[in-house]
């Protein structure tokens, strides 16, 4: 390798680039899901480290904690799969279906922020503070067809 | 001692930042926040230029929105930084979340202030038409460190999906009161503020008058655009820059004599005016007796002391009245003299409606708006509507001339935020 680089880095050659893991099938929607606090609110905090991993085979989520070593349940009939699959659906302007279609699929791999949609306070474990809940933002979303009055026809 | 003083330091003040947070919703006390992109954190695909205009611009645009600051400091102990930014591919910058590669997430921010961006993502500059908008992605993720969530609503930067932008995109009115509801409107006390009269051709070749509204505060100046309730994007501007040959900062006044046979704008500052050429938007260097502009207040109108708080012209009586103190001075530009009867006290000539509800003296702006087609007088953060003709014919028992009590600018002016003056220049 060259012994020096300029300052910049503008000479480094990016990488052979590793592409994200696309929501494809049940158990990656339900990763989803659980990762962005659909299914329920996630801590989101760096020195939490464990609690907002994405889980590698998540089942079941029991109240407050999840359990991977719980019996797999068919996740198509688990209730709390579809609520947040629902829930998810209605936010993202989708055909509320609660069945994992390509539309739901084509909205969850969309580039996005890491910062989960549902997000609880560290020392709360009950229900996440009304600034955070989804029934909060299922209030904000009223108006959610609601176009920029004046979108900027200039670029800045 | 020094390292525990600073994480004692820095633990007490995430203690109560997140407290801050729980109760309040908003993270930042302070009026002031610094950031830094992080050394060993530049991306590989834009300069390190690039990257530091895009995130000053994204600072900026908060800031144009909201009653804080941002200041990039790379001098300041890490502990004193607000906001860090920095790029990483997998594994980075010691965050406890890895990125996924190229495609799905494609930055996160943590409560305290770190955002990382995933370098294998294509970031790209303003200005690039592909790719993903680091401003974008900037600018969601700093409303993420001041406290807001993902907002599902078209339109808004809150957005937890990157959408592309054909053209530029702004802070809609949605997420200014999302974050204003965590931070406060702006405010403050203006210089100045006027709407500019210019003719032009519509576009059946008649020539029609328009006018502007401008709010000036220290050397900056806003354009308010009424119909959109909020000032033109990317506001403030440099008062040197807009405006030619008038004094770069803290103007007095600003009067246009507009009459059938005259149309003369003055600005006013200290012991001197200029005139304005609203066709080449200049200052006049000399009068039409050859005399040079700036030309002292005490010459050109005779009996008004200086300096003034303030001036507006009255059309129908075609006096200028200038304030100055607790008292106003009816001038009358076809006599070129104080009108009789003047100096009056402001509590007399502009009576309260409501008693004792009256900024009695030091105004800041005397404003005519013609939005409103009333006046308005600004002291601190707040006006006071002069009664209208109108006023008075729906309610005759008004007093003439009577100020109805005082409201808060940033309730009928909105979004007229400072910002940093190192973000001025961008």
């Amino acid at each position: 390798e060259k012994l020096f680089h300029s300052r910049d880095r503008s000479d480094l050659q990016p990488s052979a680039i590793e592409q994200a893991e696309l929501v494809k099938d049940m158990l990656s929607a339900q990763q989803f899901l659980a990762k962005y606090g659909w299914t329920q609110p996630v801590i989101w905090d760096p020195s939490s480290t464990n609690e907002n991993e994405p889980l590698k085979d998540f089942s079941l989520m029991q109240e407050g904690v999840c359990n991977p070593r719980q019996e797999v349940a068919e996740p198509t009939k688990s209730p709390q799969f579809i609520d947040a699959l629902k829930k998810f659906q209605k936010l993202n302007n989708l055909p509320v279906t609660g069945t994992l279609d390509d539309a739901t699929i084509n909205a969850m791999n969309k580039p996005r922020c890491g910062v989960p949609d549902n997000q609880m306070a560290k020392k709360e474990t009950e229900k996440p503070t009304a600034a955070q809940s989804l029934e909060n933002k299922t209030k904000d979303s009223e108006n959610v067809t609601q176009q920029n009055p004046d979108p900027p026809k200039i670029r800045r | 001692k020094r390292f525990l003083d600073m994480l004692m330091y820095s633990n007490k003040y995430r203690e109560e930042q997140e407290a801050l947070q729980k109760s309040t919703g908003k993270v930042f006390t302070k009026k002031l926040l610094k950031w830094r992109m992080i050394g060993e954190g530049y991306s590989n695909q834009l300069s390190i230029n690039e990257q530091r205009y895009v995130f000053r611009l994204a600072f900026r645009m908060w800031s144009e929105v909201m009653p804080l600051d941002f200041e990039e400091d790379n001098t300041s102990p890490l502990s004193q930084i607000d906001i860090k930014l920095g790029f990483g591919r997998g594994r980075h910058l010691g965050c406890s979340r890895a990125f996924d590669g190229s495609g799905q997430e494609f930055a996160h921010a943590w409560f305290l202030g770190d955002i990382h961006f995933d370098d294998d993502e294509h970031f790209t500059a303003p200005s690039s038409e592909h790719g993903i908008s680091l401003l974008k992605v900037a600018a969601h993720e700093i409303g993420h460190v001041l406290g807001l969530s993902h907002i599902h609503r078209v339109g808004s930067i809150m957005q937890p999906n990157y959408i592309p932008q054909d053209s530029g995109f702004e802070l809609d009115l949605s997420d200014r009161r999302a974050i204003q509801n965590l931070y406060g409107s702006c405010e403050g006390p203006f210089d100045t503020a006027f709407d500019w009269i210019y003719k032009e051709k519509n576009q059946y070749g008649e020539l029609v008058v328009r006018y502007n509204t401008y709010f000036f505060r220290n050397s900056w100046y806003w354009m308010y655009e009424n119909r959109s309730n909020r000032t033109r994007y990317g506001d403030p501007l440099a008062i040197a820059n807009g405006w030619h040959g008038i004094p770069v900062q803290n103007i007095d006044a600003f009067v246009h004599v507009w009459t059938w046979t005259r149309d003369a704008s003055y600005f006013f500052k200290g012991t001197q005016y200029w005139r304005y050429d609203s066709e080449n938007d200049k200052a006049y260097a000399e009068d039409a007796q050859g005399k040079s502009y700036p030309r002292l207040i005490s010459e050109g109108f005779p009996g008004i002391p200086s300096p003034i708080n303030a001036a507006y012209f009255d059309r129908r009586r075609q006096y200028i009245y200038f304030f100055r103190d607790s008292q106003v001075f009816a001038f009358d530009i076809n006599r070129n003299r104080v009108a009789p009867d003047f100096p009056k006290r402001i509590l007399d000539f502009f009576p309260a409606v409501a008693a004792n509800n009256h900024p009695k003296g030091n105004i800041d702006v005397a404003y005519y708006s013609y939005t409103y087609s009333s006046l308005f007088l600004f002291k601190g953060k707040e006006f006071w509507k002069v009664v209208s003709d109108k006023d008075r014919r729906q309610n005759p028992s008004l007093p003439y001339n009577g100020l109805f009590p005082r409201r808060a600018i940033s309730q009928q002016w909105f979004d007229i935020c400072n910002v940093h003056p190192s973000l001025l220049k961008i």
